[in-house]
């Protein structure tokens, strides 16, 4: 698909790190 | 590819800095890309045209008689909908332009889905029918085919993995980011995706932090704690598929969005908006 990335058009990076801690376990 | 030893052969310059999705619509520029492909399929003289959904490409294909399949996912089959009823833009913008190249090229038009070109082919889906269901208004009438997974399984060290992977999602380690990842574990490693994006290949490491261009997921894979990724189809599909919990972050990209999404239902991801 459309090849454009995100990188200034995200989240804080505070947030996307305390998102990390609310994912399921590595299988 | 050059790992393996095969012959490749590289667009030109004014090839590359075309952006597919924006100028399909001018058939000036379509039909220039059509007219490189073509030659490239005279130069290479193959039974069979693998392509990433590249419109040229295809026409290029059927204007010279080679068998082609297209590599898609479930939105890249026509009648697929985000919202369940609108055609997206990306596959209505370019059909006049398509068929103005078909009807100069003596090939019959389309109608009003873009996608409808892949459908004149193979649509080879890289993922299982369990992962990644097609469903659709014309499935039934299609050659679609599910190939299997592409990848093999990274063995994991489950509990123990402790490193994080930016896939595309960070283009340099700045103050913001340094700062919010300070108190990660494990090594954290940024995929920038192009050379052309933020950090140059080779830029120094700064502490567990290290960045390239790609990483290779069979080496670092068994590792990771998590991907925060930008919800691209084989991102997404190969972090299910190997029990790598994600955080997504599409943008304003519907694709990604809808990818992430999916993942999400599935318990492996929390997607973020911008």
């Amino acid at each position: 698909g459309p090849a454009v990335d995100v990188t200034g058009d995200r989240p804080a990076w505070s947030d996307v790190r305390a998102a990390l801690d609310h994912l399921p376990p590595r299988l | 590819v050059q790992a393996a030893g095969w012959p490749s052969k590289t667009y030109p310059p004014w090839a590359e800095a075309v952006d597919p999705w924006l100028s399909w619509s001018d058939p000036d520029v379509l039909m220039r890309a059509v007219e490189l492909d073509r030659q490239t399929l005279r130069d290479v003289a193959p039974s069979m045209v693998i392509n990433d959904c590249r419109i040229p490409m295809v026409i290029a294909a059927l204007a010279e008689g080679i068998q082609f399949a297209t590599i898609c996912q479930d939105n890249q089959v026509p009648g697929y909908c985000y919202d369940g009823s609108t055609i997206p833009a990306t596959w209505t913008l370019p059909v006049d332009a398509i068929n103005k190249v078909l009807a100069l090229l003596e090939i019959d038009p389309i109608a009003d889905d873009a996608r409808w070109l892949f459908a004149r082919g193979t649509m080879a889906v890289p993922s299982t029918a369990e992962l990644e269901p097609i469903v659709g208004p014309y499935v039934e009438e299609l050659d679609i085919v599910h190939t299997g997974l592409l990848n093999k399984q990274a063995s994991t060290s489950g509990s123990r993995a402790a490193d994080l992977l930016f896939y595309r999602t960070a283009g340099s380690a700045d103050e913001e980011f340094l700062a919010a990842f300070a108190d990660w574990n494990g090594s954290i490693y940024i995929a920038t995706g192009e050379t052309m994006v933020g950090a140059a290949p080779g830029e120094p490491s700064r502490g567990r932090v290290q960045i390239g261009t790609l990483w290779d997921l069979d080496a670092i894979g068994p590792g990771l704690r998590a991907v925060v990724h930008h919800g691209g189809h084989g991102t997404t599909l190969r972090c299910i598929a190997e029990g790598i919990p994600a955080v997504v972050l599409p943008g304003p990209n519907p694709e990604r969005t809808a990818n992430g999404e999916r993942a999400e239902r599935l318990g492996r991801a929390i997607v973020m908006h911008a």
